[in-house]
């Protein structure tokens, strides 16, 4: 199946999302 | 399309669920006494609530660890799914702790969570961070020693993204050699 994955920026700005 | 009032707000699940776990040296107890279940979670939301919530391992005090694993994974060689695995080892000069040591955790944390080493994440089974006054030490942890081409691309990626220089030679130990060891020394069975 696919895997999810996530890039550093995408991670960075999840954190700073309000 | 889906439409709801909730559009937005909606958590970004991850692949895995991840256990963090505290490990705090007390002499006057078993090892696995000392070592402490934190929470779980599975979402890039959650982990940053626990990850601004927690201190960072630079404030830990010496003999400190924290670990992130796999759910269902104890963040030990006994655990089947380590026995026969090893980690990657970074170890930190004394000075990097202020300078270095939550940002490469933060990174190798960031690689885990968000799945950076493709199809061989399967292999990864946690990170360790070891604050020590010698010097810190942070690891990736993975199943099976012998799998070359996972522990390699894992080492390879891993150094990259925790900005290591060309220069510096990080290397992988068989958790088995570490724990027959009869001195500080275990050799290394791969390095990038």
């Amino acid at each position: 199946g696919t895997r999810i994955i996530y890039d550093r920026k995408f991670l960075l700005e999840c954190k700073n999302s309000p | 399309g889906k439409l709801s009032l909730g559009e937005g707000l909606e958590k970004h699940p991850l692949e895995n669920r991840w256990a963090l776990w505290f490990f705090k040296n007390d002499r006057n107890r078993a090892w696995r006494d000392n070592l402490h279940l934190l929470t779980k979670f599975d979402t890039v939301e959650d982990f940053w609530a626990l990850y601004s919530h927690i201190q960072l391992a630079s404030k830990l005090s010496s003999g400190c660890d924290y670990a992130l694993f796999k759910d269902g994974i104890e963040p030990m060689w006994e655990d089947c799914r380590n026995k026969h695995g090893g980690r990657w080892l970074v170890s930190l000069a004394k000075q990097q702790r202020q300078s270095n040591l939550d940002r490469l955790w933060l990174e190798t944390l960031l690689c885990l969570v968000g799945e950076a080493f493709e199809e061989y994440s399967e292999e990864v089974c946690g990170a360790v961070v070891n604050v020590r006054t010698k010097g810190d030490k942070i690891a990736i942890w993975t199943s099976e020693a012998e799998n070359q081409p996972a522990v390699t691309f894992i080492g390879r990626v891993f150094k990259d993204r925790l900005g290591l220089s060309p220069k510096v030679v990080i290397g992988y130990q068989a958790h088995a050699d570490t724990a027959t060891k009869s001195n500080s020394f275990t050799k290394n069975k791969f390095v990038v």
